[in-house]
């Protein structure tokens, strides 16, 4: 089961493994390489000296030799190097949170924690249409009172200059003066009645 | 797989800012 | 505790150490016996100048994947993050490796503050609309008044 230190690929950006793979085989190309290098330059000092009778498969033998050793300890070594920074410097402990991560530690909320916090907020939304349309009536409904008070207001002005009038020409409590001049117009009936019979 | 790896742990580095940030301007027009 | 850039240098160094002293120059020579009985001062150049490009090739190398992969910055700053998490005993939280549950928690002091936001505005809305609704009272009340007013005058004509 491969650990895919996944967290630590979180981090770094690149997983540990691919790393140290990375470093292996570069180590390794370079003994190869260099191996290589040592064998040609032993070659061609070889050609310099007159009947010598190392011949080229016998030092390919001696240069397979000393890279099949080299080899078997650097895969030893290497794989204890790789053991080593892999668990101590390629790694994050358990205990540790990436900074990315740390609203999950002040949070941690349940899905059923989240939704009661949606929910919550979508009836928030929702009694605040309501209340901001219950003002918009409210609103309004003072500007028809304002029209209204209005009306109102002007009508009973109008009563006040009908009454200013009648307190101008001197009927000052109109039913009074109503009740006064009643009589006094029945009574001018009758004296003109008195006075249409005379004349007859 | 490495590259999964290195694909998928990037996305949970960077996804939740940019998914933030899209909810919080949403949130923000919300407001205004 | 030496940092994580410190112990990647040591580590490294100690492999190498490890790698030079295993391909010794005896073991060299001794694979090499045939040539190094022809030119033992030449095996022996050969021998010194092939370990010290082998080193200065890994150097370069481990060099070049610390600057590629900006890692003595990452070590830093991971000493730092496992340092300020000293003294967390439990284990910390992880990726649950459902992106949906991880982004949720991401949400959540977001929408706290959009919840305690719109807790106020309706608070300012609501007591808004209690002066308001006090003043549509009011106002029926006085054009109630207004009314028995008018028709007390009215009758009165009558």
């Amino acid at each position: 089961s491969v650990n895919p230190m996944a967290y630590e690929a979180q981090f770094f950006g690149f997983t540990p493994q691919t790393c140290m793979l990375r470093v292996y085989t570069a180590f390794q190309d370079y003994l190869f390489d260099m191996m290589l290098v040592v064998e040609s330059v032993i070659l061609k000092k070889l050609g310099g000296i007159p009947g010598c009778e190392l011949s080229p498969f016998r030092i390919r033998k001696s240069t397979e030799k000393f890279l099949l050793f080299m080899k078997e300890h650097f895969d030893k070594l290497f794989s204890k190097m790789e053991a080593v920074l892999l668990q101590l410097v390629l790694n994050i402990p358990e205990n540790v949170l990436l900074p990315e991560d740390e609203v999950h530690e002040q949070y941690p909320y349940s899905k059923e924690q989240l939704q009661a916090l949606q929910d919550e907020i979508h009836q928030l939304q929702q009694q605040y249409r309501a209340e901001a349309s219950a003002g918009q009536a409210l609103r309004a409904e003072l500007e028809e009172q304002k029209a209204a008070q209005a009306e109102l207001e002007k009508i009973l002005q109008w009563f006040d200059g009908l009454e200013n009038i009648c307190r101008e020409h001197g009927t000052g409590d109109f039913k009074e003066s109503f009740a006064f001049l009643t009589q006094n117009s029945k009574k001018l009936q009758d004296v003109l009645k008195d006075v249409e019979e005379k004349s007859k | 797989f490495d590259e999964l790896i290195v694909e998928t742990t990037t996305k949970r580095k960077q996804w939740p800012k940019k998914i933030l940030m899209y909810a919080i301007q949403t949130m923000k027009a919300e407001q205004e | 505790a030496p940092g994580r850039v410190q112990v990647f240098a040591t580590v490294v160094d100690t492999f190498l150490e490890k790698l030079v002293a295993a391909g010794s120059y005896q073991r060299f020579a001794n694979c090499y016996r045939g040539f190094y009985k022809l030119q033992p001062e030449m095996t022996r150049s050969i021998y010194d100048q092939f370990i010290s490009q082998l080193q200065a090739s890994i150097k370069e190398e481990i060099q070049e994947v610390k600057d590629e992969g900006n890692l003595e910055m990452l070590f830093n700053s991971l000493d730092k993050i496992v340092e300020e998490a000293k003294n967390r005993e439990e284990p910390a939280w992880r990726p649950s490796g459902i992106p949906e549950e991880d982004v949720r928690s991401a949400m959540v002091p977001y929408l706290l503050k959009h919840r305690s936001y719109l807790r106020k505005v309706l608070k300012e809305k609501e007591e808004e609309n209690k002066k308001v609704a006090e003043s549509v009272l009011a106002g029926r009340e006085r054009i109630a008044e207004l009314q028995r007013l008018i028709q007390a005058r009215k009758h009165a004509w009558q």
